[in-house]
């Protein structure tokens, strides 16, 4: 489903070029759970928002569910990004004026998905923040707002959920919860990508790709129990 | 240096009420280095902004090295806290418009310092972010930005650092490179408070502390190797 051939990615700030990925060639199998690690700047938020559609390669090929992404308008791309995408990011990125049931709800709502807040309310059950609902981001602890970013991106029921170091933010018991979600969402058919640190996480995946200056360096099968 | 009396932290949204802190009494030595740990959403970050004089307990005494707080004027908290305390926040809170080095620079120049520019490139340095010292936040990755917060908090010398999960975003390596900054710095005499989810993290320092629900629950020495 995901099909990535020698990207590179060169970002230009004033003077300089940092050459964030230096082709990468990658492939994620549908219904695939796939981590990645590597060290902090290598690249990996990089990669994952050009899978995700939410940026563009300098130059390689992307090929999401077989179909080359840079033929699509930008119209057709966020609509591709918005129906089968579920994007958790590093930073969470919840719109601060809105509260925690409302940034779960808004993706439903511009889908013109019914029933947009009975889902919302469940989404936020399922990640146990039920009972913070109507608080805004500014009003919840770190990795409640990693929690509401994660619900966000599950409530679209997506093909494929990009998460970007889903669990930096908690504790190791409400991390177990989280990753029994995705394993729950996987056994639907769901092809998940996480970006990870932490190597007890990536170990829940089935496939490790590691990331170093912009290059993956190696991969490993994990042994499944 | 910390003394903390049957804190309590109750936070107003909306119609209900969070008792984000239910009574919590800690002392913090000088020079000494605590971990603080426990679940998502526990109180910790609440804690630590009012240790940090960031913000007022809704009841309970707080005593910053001897000196009860509440006492201070709102002008005098403000300077305590520039001169004495380096906070790491969870997330970051780096100033978008400037660049790192310009983030990292700011508090020494509002104090008047000399040698601003050259304290910040040698924090930059010690964090390994000298070469990304131009660069604006929204163009490093999250463990650059988590890295240019560091240094921020060191560049002061300030008696006390509070961090709230420094390494949430940081690969093994790199959080191996940072906590050997903290021992340095504790070595210097400086005390140090780290809230952190992650067991190897907290190894590293010589007492940690139990959060649950807003209370200390549970305190453990760490036997030195
Ligand atoms: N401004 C606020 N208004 C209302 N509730 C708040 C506010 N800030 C925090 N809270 C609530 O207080 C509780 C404690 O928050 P705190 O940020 O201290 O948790 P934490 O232990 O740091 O969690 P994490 O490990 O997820 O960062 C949380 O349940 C949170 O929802
Ligand atoms: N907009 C930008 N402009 C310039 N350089 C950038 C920009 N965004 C990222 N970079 C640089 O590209 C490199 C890769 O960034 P990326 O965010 O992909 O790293 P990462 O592997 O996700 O790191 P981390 O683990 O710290 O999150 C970094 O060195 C960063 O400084
Ligand atoms: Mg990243
Ligand atoms: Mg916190």
């Amino acid at each position: 489903i995901i099909d990535a051939r020698d990207l590179h990615k060169v970002y230009h700030t004033g003077s300089t070029e940092v050459h964030a990925l230096r082709g990468v060639t990658l492939q994620v199998a549908r219904g695939e759970f796939l981590a990645v690690m590597g060290p902090s700047g290598s690249g990996k938020s990089t990669l994952l928002h050009i899978l995700g559609c939410l940026d563009h390669a300098t130059s390689g090929e992307y090929l999401f569910d077989g179909q080359p992404v840079d033929r699509l308008t930008d119209r057709e791309l966020a609509c591709l990004r918005n129906q089968r995408v579920g994007f958790v990011f590093q930073s969470f990125n919840l719109l601060p004026r809105e509260t925690a049931l409302e940034n779960v709800t808004l993706p439903l709502l511009y889908a013109g998905v019914r029933n947009a807040r009975r889902r919302g309310i469940a989404a936020l059950e399922i990640v146990g923040l039920a009972h913070r609902m109507h608080h805004y981001p500014g009003q919840l602890s770190g990795g409640e707002q990693q929690r509401v970013a994660i619900a966000r991106a599950l409530v679209k029921e997506p093909d494929v959920i990009l998460a970007d170091e889903p669990t930096g933010n908690l504790d190791s018991r409400t991390t177990e919860q989280i990753l029994e979600i995705f394993h729950q969402v996987h056994r639907q058919g769901i092809t998940i990508v996480i970006i990870t640190h932490n190597r007890d996480v990536a170990a829940h995946a089935e496939r490790i790709v590691y990331l170093r200056d912009g290059l993956i360096v190696g991969q490993e099968r994990v042994p499944t129990i």
